[in-house]
């Protein structure tokens, strides 16, 4: 129905908008209706990180583009919560501040909604309360074991 | 209510039982390409009810079972079992009446399928409305699947409309 | 024409199953031809990595498809050679034993071909023998700055 | 042949006179998301000759010319010169002559093209006729954007076998 669907609008756009800059550290978004008939209109994301330009989202650069959409992904998952959200290394392309935007960002909403996040990024295991760690010791069966999370980091210090 | 563990057997990788303790609030999992993290993820989604097989990154249902290693045979079955704590929350609507609960879910080579509510067997459309509205049902945005913010990034605005619909 | 098809088929499949096992540090992999008549057959990529099982790359993991990818590119590349190559964050899936493979690999390359590589990957730095960093301390302006490699990684280690 | 410079002016985010030393065998380009790093690799595209707007992340060629900040105006044009180093390896073929080459583009925001070898105006088709053969042509895989490796994995048989036919 109009109403419903418009009342989804208002909701996911203000947590949209709302999540975007809490992940940016600024700037604004909103995902916008084009044309009249809601019905039928398409829905466009319109970025603005702090101190750029207004524009859709393919105007942005890779990062850019990706925690956009994770700022998206948490809009929907602000409509309708569950008791946990499971995020698979959506952080493979953002840089050492916007992960640790991202990550500071699970910590809070964790008080009220478990996560459990798939990462390669020392950044986000940092920030994280339990790290399980999956091995492949022998040909193609997984374990897991238990990871400190200090000694992690330690251990995952760039051997360079 | 918090998912205190996760076991699985037989499922992809995980042949052996496998006891996965994430009772915390935010829990990394870890691990090499390949080792088999996006299969846990896999695993939730199918013991939540999940029948296409594509969204397991598999063909055929059956696929979800072991399929064998250098070592080992494939495995017979595939279960696995997700075990949530609800001690500490307010105890309301369908949840209410479980301390702990347990959902789980098996497969069998020979195709036989069952669901189980703490240990009691269930009809899969039993599970499907224990979740219901709880954020954990089909349309939901509780689990992101490796490259979903991708085709998020490529959605034309028809998708995207769509998008809200579903949710609406 | 046939021949060439042919010829240009047998000479990437021999680079691809090389470069595969470069940056696997083990394994096979092929392209494979669907059909006889190579004028309209497929092409699929088949890969094995080390102690798994032969497969399409649809049935490998978010990382493992990334270093198949990039074998198939540096197949391509040897192929046609050209004085240099430009690699986009090519490496953001990788875990860090692949991430090792990956950039000691390129410096053997490097010995031909002058690479250009952006990366976030501080693995992926430390094996480069110049560091360009582009910052942008004035809104929507880009400007460069050199630097070192050492103090670079050093300063990139997670501040956690 | 080695790249040795890229010299950029009023092309997108690079609005200042920019040279970037790439003097070295493993140049690793790093920064902050949206910093201007892809920026480069388009920059160094369109040089060559590249014409399609989409490849660069473009709607239209005028794209490219810095389109303006909080601070500053749009740029009148935009420029950008590679400048490769020839004195260390056999000088043969088309590039025997040149000990250092240079390739410089220009547009205008009226619109105005330009192409620049050694500061000679060319047309497109010599600096397209320099670069044959050297892999650096269009259909080449010298330059790998960000995203191209995610289109590979997705590519149907047809699309990898065209991608055999292109390179035949
Ligand atoms: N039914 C099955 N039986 C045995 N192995 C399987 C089965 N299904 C999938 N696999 C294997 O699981 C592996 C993929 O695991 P997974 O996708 O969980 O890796 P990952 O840890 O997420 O890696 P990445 O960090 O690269 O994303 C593949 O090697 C695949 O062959
Ligand atoms: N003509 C133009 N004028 C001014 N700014 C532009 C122009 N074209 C693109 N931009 C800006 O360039 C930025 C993108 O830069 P770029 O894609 O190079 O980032 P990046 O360093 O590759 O980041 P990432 O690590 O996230 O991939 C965007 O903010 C975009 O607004
Ligand atoms: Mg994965
Ligand atoms: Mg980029």
């Amino acid at each position: 129905t109009r109403e419903a669907l418009q009342q989804t609008h208002r909701v996911v756009n203000r947590a949209f908008s709302e999540r975007f800059s809490q992940l940016f550290g600024g700037g604004q978004a909103q995902l916008a209706l084009t044309g009249d008939e809601i019905l039928d209109a398409g829905a466009q994301i319109i970025a603005q990180p702090p101190g750029k330009k207004n524009g859709t989202i393919q105007l942005l650069s890779g990062g850019e583009k990706a925690l956009t959409a994770i700022a998206l992904v948490f809009a929907f998952f602000d409509l309708n919560p569950a008791p946990f959200c499971i995020l698979d290394e959506v952080d493979a392309p953002l840089d050492d501040a916007n992960t640790q935007r991202y990550a500071a960002l699970i910590r809070t909403m964790a008080e009220r909604t478990q996560f459990l996040v798939i990462t390669h990024n020392k950044l986000t295991m940092a920030a994280a309360d339990r790290l399980v760690g999956v091995t492949m010791r022998e040909q193609g069966v997984s374990r897991t074991v238990d990871v400190d999370v200090e000694r992690a980091v330690q251990l995952a210090q760039p051997a360079v | 209510m918090r998912l205190s563990r996760i076991r699985l057997a037989g499922f992809k990788t995980f042949v052996e039982p496998t006891v996965i303790a994430v009772d915390a609030p935010f829990v990394a999992i870890v691990g090499p390409n390949g080792c088999g993290k996006s299969n846990v993820i896999d695993a939730v989604r199918w013991v939540l009810g999940e029948t296409r097989a594509a969204s397991m990154r598999a063909q055929t249902m059956s696929d979800v079972i072991f399929n064998g290693s250098a070592e080992r045979k494939p495995a017979a079955r595939a279960s696995v079992e997700l075990i949530f704590d609800n001690l500490s929350e307010a105890r309301v609507g369908a949840w209410a009446r479980y301390e702990t609960l347990s959902v789980k879910r098996i497969l069998t080579r020979e195709g036989e399928s069952s669901y189980w509510l703490n240990g009691q067997r269930v009809r899969r459309r039993d599970v499907l409305d224990l979740f219901l509205g709880t954020g954990l049902g089909p349309r939901a945005y509780a689990i992101i699947e490796q490259g979903m913010v991708n085709r998020l990034i490529e959605a034309k605005p028809e998708e995207l409309r769509h998008l809200l619909e579903e949710a609406a």
